[in-house]
């Protein structure tokens, strides 16, 4: 099973973090292969790199497309173009393959299947840089917006901070990835899926510590006032963004990206 | 007594609700004078309110001096220039008060006599905006740079981050505002204040809210995991902030900007 999923957000947005807490690996590494933030150059890079996991039995090659330098510098105009000309390309890359009169079997799927966007915890609302981002972007990728670092908003701040968000995002008519109904599920696992789907944005707190905490360990950050827990429901949306996302809408994301995504880009394409 | 204080950085890092809380005082009201986050136009603007305060039987007239918009572009460039013009506005003020023949009296001080710079708490280190406003208002206004939102840092990760911010602004030659060794302060005084002194940059933690916690009262902010107190030195720098700046240091403050700020922009002035 194969998989792209683009990481964008500026940085020191806990994406690294976030990716690692995802994916249970270390993607990346301070020393090997460290995050964006540390392989920011003067332009905005765009990345890949590839890890084989096993998920639920299933082997998964997941190529995770990150973006050192986007919205880091004083003037960030123009920092998504990058980002646009790659997206395209593997777009470009698979429609070159579907037409080869030769191919033998349906060329490797390398088209980018989902793009986690990260949103700073300002509070306020979304910055121009993200109206921008997901405006151009979001008729050309699945794009999933999440609200980083949660842990530095109390549960009413983020509340409201989701209902700013969504309210902008309909406002600025940007297009984002709908999670699908749930079909076919029945009973808890299609309440659970209902109940997870409205917490969107979701608000994701990563942890690359494992602490104690009376006798069983969690995966969190340890403050003096407490421990943030990353896989407690209470404390913020990462298993919703981790179930919904990597267990449940894996094909769903690369079925939109298909039928939709890549098709609108077929048209444009072909329309001149 | 009068002073000015400027207040410095991009939206949502908390500076509004940080300046309620050094002042326990709504100088910010949604709905009279909201914060400068709620105020952004098109350009960076600079905007001064003035608040009469008591502190410590003295009063106090406190004016506090916002720069919304500062850092909330897409493109950032150049947005620091208002604020130069400001502040060198203010020394021509009081330049040509000083001269004038028949003046009676000392002029007014309406000379910005700090600098507060909120920095966000990323935990990589300063973002190339930090530093281009640093260094070009280090030499003409006392800065004091403030790491906002730290309730966003573990405490380990807040000691690095400081280190790592210290050790920028002595690459980057940033001159900050630098807290006199205490002189004439004996035994506990001297402790305190030699222990705060350590601190810099202050790492800060702002509340609205007043929370009872075990029958006693606390400024702070609530999260499912625990009680982040404002006013809790094992908790963030608050303390150290406001004892320094508006308890101890606000004659010193002036004085710097007098005699080292006011005499280089005079000697700028009149070298041509
Ligand atoms: N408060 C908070 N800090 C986090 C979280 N995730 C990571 N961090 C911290 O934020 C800093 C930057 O994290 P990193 O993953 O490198 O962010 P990136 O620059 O977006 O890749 C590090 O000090 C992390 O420990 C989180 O969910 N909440
Ligand atoms: N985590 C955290 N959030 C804060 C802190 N101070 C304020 N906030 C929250 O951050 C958001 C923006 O605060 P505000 O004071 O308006 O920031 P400003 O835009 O810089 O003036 C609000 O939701 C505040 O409740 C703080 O010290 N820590």
């Amino acid at each position: 099973f194969e998989f792209t999923l683009m990481v964008v957000g500026e940085t020191g947005l806990g994406k690294s973090t976030l990716i690692n807490s995802l994916f249970l690996t270390e993607v990346y590494d301070k020393d090997k292969y460290p995050g964006p933030s540390l392989r920011v150059k003067k332009t905005v890079g765009v990345e890949t790199s590839v890890v084989l996991l096993k998920e639920n039995g299933v082997n998964l090659t997941l190529t995770i497309v990150d973006t050192p330098g986007f919205g880091d510098a004083v003037d960030n105009s123009n920092c998504w173009q990058p980002i646009i000309d790659f997206v395209e390309s593997k777009y470009e890359e698979f429609l070159n393959a579907e037409s080869r009169v030769t191919r033998k079997a349906a060329p490797p799927d390398t088209r980018v299947h989902c793009c986690l966007y990260f949103i700073a915890p300002s509070g306020h609302g979304l910055k121009p840089l993200d109206v921008e981002f997901m405006q151009r972007l979001g008729d050309k990728v699945n794009i999933i917006p999440v609200i980083a670092k949660a842990d530095t908003m109390t549960p009413e701040e983020c509340k409201d901070f989701k209902e700013q968000i969504m309210k902008e995002i309909g406002q600025h008519k940007i297009k984002i990835y709908e999670f699908p109904e749930s079909t076919g599920e029945e009973g808890d696992g299609a309440e659970t899926t209902r109940a997870l789907r409205h917490r969107v944005p979701f608000a994701v707190v990563g942890a690359n510590t494992v602490i104690e905490q009376d006798g069983k360990k969690v995966r969190g950050r340890k403050y003096p006032w407490g421990i943030a827990e990353v896989e407690n429901l209470e404390h913020c949306d990462f298993l919703a963004l981790r179930n919904m996302v990597i267990r449940t809408h894996l094909q769903d994301l690369k079925d939109v990206t298909s039928s939709v995504h890549y098709e609108n880009y077929r048209c444009r394409k072909l329309a001149g």
